[in-house]
């Protein structure tokens, strides 16, 4: 009764390497090995029998990489979009524990790992022992990030926008492209207020699209609401914004990944008035991850 | 009210007590949770100004102690890093700015080569409380916040301290210029039924305002020149244009106490240029009464320094009180008159020789009644009172009948009293006569003195 | 280090400032 064997998987270097935190599926934060793109994946796996004596018959042995995009309301509808397989044994028959070691050398992980409301993007290592009826599987998750440089053209977003003889604002932000623990700079500046203001905030709001032409779906979620103007400015008043992402948890943007998902960020400037009317003003930024300072030496 | 603010001191009770014990656990980031749960009683919008006065002492009180915590930890070298940008991370910006400006202080305590950047951000960051009562409160807690580590000339700091005089002016006046905003704007808040309430209300949170200019004055650095070319400037600018009485005769009679006369002799034509720029509604006579008599007491200080020799004070006041007049078409003239008294108290005060800066003023106010037209004013009247008290000056003053009858314009204005009041003021001049055994000489002058006409009248009104 | 510096803004109108609301 039970496993005839525990599949452990060791990484080279371990000890020095960073983790990263997932979410998974069931929305538990997880703490996995991070990796970038290029980096080799090697390291061991270790089949430990559970009881001593006993044999284990088996069709072969073999490790895999795995890179794939799950949607969460179609599980039949995974794409594997990097797929590396190592053999470890041929088929036979373990009568002892044993170590095998492995190497996926320079492995393009060309996207980021995310985990989202409606899609998943995973990298994996999946450890098979081949059986007549049943395999014996482990899974063993890792954690990608894309690293993006500083762009070389970042302008600032400037704009007139207004509802006519109602509402008239400038607003503008310090750049169109941030980094997930840069700061939004920017200002609000009334040309024109023949309403009456409550208060002002700021959203950050991401966009998950899954699917593609008449089955896209967009999943909004607010991840921040940063109340930036309490009360009711007059004409002339210039608002100051300044905010920290790093307060919040982000993800780079996302475009078309693998022609199957896309995650997209946006500030949605809102203005509240005394009836609870809203007026809004949505803006698309690029978020990228900046490399760590070690990496960027 | 009483409920409202009774349920938030208790939040503030519950939520202070648990800051100060994370606090005493050193764990910092859960005390500032509990600081921002405490300072959101601060966003209210239920309560008076009255009942958000007493929410806020009690809250700042406890900020108080998260201070002493941060500036000790500082003190011992356990900084924390980044805590500026930490509390930035407050969702609703009544909290956050609170904390800012907490946490502003320590750094500038701690790190005083950052003081000028941190004090221009503070005050620039508080523009995001619009809301007039709230933004207040907030930036007087930034006014008292600073109030010891603003830069100033003769200063005990070291090298790296950043920030000078100017600077310190520029965060004040701007601090200044915002709240006079906030307060000013009270006006439009709420129903217009409500507006002798919110009248009420609003004279009751002047003092946050005036506390800019008391600010100001304390600064060693602020010179008769620096107060000349960018104080005075400063505060008369926003004073003018704001427009609104109640701001404008609070905040000139707070200019005229807060800062000293030596300075107040060298801006007398700023000054009293804007006296004639301010809202009709302005009670400007006390202003100016107010400023003569501070002046006067002034000159005649034993131990003080006098009128500078250079400083025609009397021409100027004369000439500005003039143009004042002008400018008011509305000014009762009572109020006129009662100006003409402060003037010839100057005079009498100042310039006690000058007989004939006194007679310009009997003069002037000759030549205004005859602009308005006048022709009599009734004992029961305002007018008439002051007149009387304008006339009795120089006979109390001078206790010569003789030197009061010299006085060209003197005699011109009795002719605006009626019966009753001449007869009073006949009366006056021979009692004064009589107690100070006055000697008329001769002929001439009895009959000067007998003489003293309107309309063929003289003392006639005794006879 | 990011630039958290503020934007430079437009000094309000005088009569803006104290004007009523519009």
């Amino acid at each position: 009764l039970g496993p005839a064997c525990e599949i452990d998987v060791l990484l080279d270097g371990a000890e020095s390497r960073k983790t990263a935190e997932l979410k998974s599926e069931d929305g538990k934060v997880e703490k996995h090995f991070l990796f970038y793109d290029g980096e080799s994946v090697s390291g061991k796996v270790n089949i430990t029998m559970k009881q001593p004596g006993r044999r284990l018959e088996h069709n072969g042995i073999r490790i895999e990489f795995i890179g794939q995009i799950e949607l969460f309301y179609d599980k039949s509808n995974t794409h594997e979009f990097v797929s590396l397989v190592k053999e470890l044994a041929l088929p036979g028959e373990l009568t002892q524990s044993r170590s095998y070691d492995f190497d996926f050398m320079q492995v393009e992980k060309p996207y980021e790992s995310y985990t989202g409301t409606n899609v998943r993007l995973r990298y994996y290592l999946k450890v098979s022992i081949a059986r007549r009826l049943t395999d014996i599987v482990k899974e063993y998750d890792l954690v990608v990030h894309q690293l993006a440089t500083f762009p070389d053209v970042n302008t600032s977003i400037k704009m007139e926008v207004g509802i006519e003889d109602c509402l008239h604002i400038e607003f503008e932000y310090n750049k169109s492209k941030y980094h997930l623990k840069d700061v939004i700079v920017g200002k609000i500046y009334f040309l024109l207020v023949r309403i009456k203001i409550q208060h002002m905030e700021l959203q950050l709001i991401k966009k998950e699209i899954t699917g593609a032409g008449a089955n896209t779906t967009t999943e909004s979620e607010t991840i921040a609401k940063y109340e930036i103007m309490d009360g009711a400015p007059v004409k002339g008043e210039s608002i100051p914004i300044r905010l920290f992402l790093s307060g919040y948890e982000l993800t780079p943007t996302m475009r078309d990944v693998n022609k199957k998902f896309s995650v997209r960020y946006f500030i949605n400037l809102v203005l509240i008035d005394e009836e609870d009317r809203r007026y809004f003003k949505q803006q698309e930024i690029m978020l990228w991850r900046k490399a760590p300072e070690k990496l960027r030496r | 009210q009483e409920k409202l603010l009774d349920e938030a001191l208790q939040v503030v009770k519950v939520q202070s007590f648990q800051m100060k014990r994370c606090l005493d656990k050193n764990k910092l980031m859960d005390g500032l949770k509990h600081a921002s749960n405490m300072l959101g009683e601060l966003r209210t919008s239920m309560l008076s100004p009255k009942s958000y006065y007493e929410l806020y002492m009690a809250v700042t009180d406890e900020l108080h102690h998260l201070e002493v915590f941060l500036l000790d930890e500082f003190a011992k070298g356990r900084k924390v890093a980044d805590l500026y940008e930490l509390v930035q991370y407050a969702g609703n910006i009544i909290p956050r700015l609170y904390l800012l400006v907490t946490v502003g202080v320590v750094y500038i305590r701690t790190y005083s080569q950052s003081r000028k950047d941190i004090l221009k951000d503070l005050v620039e960051m508080c523009r995001g409380v619009q809301h007039p009562l709230r933004g207040l409160f907030l930036r007087n807690y930034l006014l008292q916040c600073t109030r010891n580590v603003l830069p100033d000339d003769c200063e005990n700091t070291d090298e790296k301290a950043t920030g000078e005089i100017s600077d310190s002016l520029d965060f004040v006046l701007l601090n200044f210029a915002e709240m006079n905003k906030l307060w000013v704007r009270m006006q439009h808040q709420g129903h217009s039924r409500e507006k002798e309430k919110r009248e009420r209300e609003r004279q009751e949170l002047r003092i946050l305002v005036g506390t800019n200019l008391v600010r100001l004055s304390q600064l060693d650095g602020v010179t008769v020149d620096k107060f000349k070319q960018l104080v005075l400037p400063g505060i008369l600018e926003q004073l003018v244009n704001c427009r609104d009485p109640i701001a404008q005769e609070y905040l000139m009679e707070c200019i005229i106490q807060v800062f000293p006369d030596e300075f107040h002799l060298q801006t007398l034509n700023l000054f009293l240029r804007a006296c004639a720029e301010l809202h009709q509604n302005v009670n400007v006579k006390n202003i100016i009464i107010a400023l003569i008599d501070r002046l006067a007491l002034f000159a005649h200080r034993e131990d003080g320094p006098g009128i500078p020799s250079d400083i025609r004070l009397f021409d100027i006041f004369s000439q500005q009180v003039a143009s004042v007049i002008q400018s008011r078409k509305d000014m009762p003239t009572e109020d006129i008159v009662s100006l003409q008294v402060s003037l010839i108290n100057l005079a009498m005060k100042c310039y006690p020789d000058r007989v004939d800066y006194v007679d310009k003023v009997l003069e002037t106010t000759v030549e205004i009644f005859g602009r308005i037209n006048l022709e009599r004013v009734t004992t029961s009247g305002a007018v008439s009172r002051e007149l009387m008290r304008l006339l009795k000056i120089p006979v109390d003053t001078y206790n010569d009948i003789l030197m009061v009858l010299q006085l060209q314009h003197f005699r011109p204005l009795f002719d605006y009293f009626d019966y009753h009041s001449r007869k009073n003021m006949s009366c006056y001049l021979l009692n004064n006569a009589l107690e100070q055994d006055t000697n008329i000489p001769t002929q001439e002058q009895v009959r000067t003195a007998m003489n003293i006409k309107i309309s063929g009248d003289g003392l006639e009104p005794l006879i | 280090v990011a630039d958290t510096r503020r934007l430079m803004s437009k000094r309000q109108d005088l009569t803006d400032a104290y004007g009523p609301p519009s």
